[in-house]
């Protein structure tokens, strides 16, 4: 996965992503294709959960996967977040939640939770960094006023990091794959250098959700796991997705 | 570049999407939170359910290839239904209500929907 929350010149903040899954889990010789990822293309679905008939939050999601991955809400905060791996893994979680060890949290149920219940970047962030969890991850969150963009990379028991934007120090985006945002990536699957170079040649004057849109179309951002982008802005919790294809030639991961 | 990673060249004008990286645009479905969780999913995976049954197939034969005697499906069939008494309100419900809907076993949807934790070993 990408994900990338940034700011441009006048405070807007806008928060986009690749959604990459289904890695080694099958590779179709003949259409040089994850099987498991085409599979998921024509589940996906975008999501407007309503209460008292007025939108609550939207969500970019599978038909059947009643947690959340990427969502928004309205005027207030944007939410995605990638996998992070780790030997101490979402497996251990489960035996615990087996054997009734079960204070730790279901990683899409608690996105669901935040963006249902937070009403605020602050209290999204401090949900996500606070809550024990069943596997480790990396929750990139987007606010409502400039400054507010972050990611916070998570171990099951704690939070590790939270990286914010900076302004001052010209961080106008946070950008996150599936690596420590500290360690190099591995050098056969680095998307980050790719998605920098071209937010960087970008520019904060000229980020918009389309340029965004241009950056994840970007080889190797964009890959054969890439099942979708999402678009989303939260002034007015605007939200567009679209089912992407890698065409050859193509990066597997 | 012709050679792996296949990096290339910034993209620029790629919006609105077209061409071969695009395939479509993803359909909206409203899910009222004011409804039983039993019913919220129901017109949703009404018209999903042939591509979900098609996704959670996949899976089975992955796991099937994985373990070949087939011992690893019948363990999510028979301990996963288990579980999701044991999952917080009201995904539990929630789950249970699409297996239903969708004329799946109870412990394939569940492996579906904690599938991150399962795969981030």
């Amino acid at each position: 996965c990408t994900s990338v929350v940034a700011e441009d010149d006048e405070g807007n903040l806008f928060h986009a992503r690749n959604l990459d899954f289904g890695i080694f889990m099958g590779w179709d010789v003949k259409n040089k294709s994850w099987i498991i990822s085409e599979k998921l293309k024509p589940l996906v679905i975008n999501l407007n959960f309503k209460r008292n008939n007025q939108t609550l939050f939207k969500s970019t999601n599978f038909a059947g996967y009643v947690g959340l991955l990427t969502g928004v809400k309205p005027n207030l905060f944007t939410l995605t977040m990638n996998e992070r791996f780790n030997l101490d893994g979402g497996f251990v979680g489960i035996l615990e939640w087996i054997f009734g060890k079960r204070d730790g949290m279901w990683m899409g149920f608690l996105m669901r939770s935040v963006l249902e219940n937070a009403n605020s970047y602050k209290e999204a962030q401090t949900l996500l960094v606070q809550t024990k969890l069943l596997a480790p991850a990396y929750f990139i969150l987007g606010g409502n006023q400039t400054g507010q963009g972050c990611i916070i990379t998570r171990s099951r028991l704690h939070s590790i990091d939270v990286l914010e934007l900076d302004l001052k120090l010209g961080r106008w985006y946070v950008l996150e794959t599936n690596y420590d945002h500290w360690n190099e990536p591995l050098f056969l699957d680095d998307r980050r250098t790719s998605a920098m170079k071209c937010m960087n040649q970008t520019t904060q004057t000229n980020i918009t959700p389309k340029t965004m849109y241009d950056v994840l179309s970007t080889k190797p951002v964009l890959n054969k796991l890439t099942v979708y982008t999402t678009l989303m802005q939260v002034s007015g919790g605007k939200l567009e997705s679209f089912i992407r294809d890698c065409p050859n030639p193509c990066m597997p991961w | 570049q012709f050679i792996p990673p296949y990096t290339e060249e910034c993209r620029t004008e790629m919006y609105p999407p077209a061409g071969p990286t695009f395939r479509s645009a993803v359909s909206w479905y409203t899910v009222d939170l004011d409804s039983p969780p039993s019913d919220r999913w129901t017109a949703l995976i009404t018209d999903k359910k042939n591509d979900l049954l098609v996704v959670i197939k996949a899976i089975r034969d992955f796991a099937n290839a994985l373990v070949p005697s087939g011992r690893l499906v019948e363990l999510v069939d028979i301990s996963l239904p288990l579980m999701v008494e044991t999952l917080p309100k009201p995904y539990g419900e929630e789950i249970k209500a699409i297996a239903a809907v969708a004329g799946l076993p109870l412990g394939e949807v569940v492996l579906y929907n904690i599938f991150y934790e399962v795969f981030t070993v």
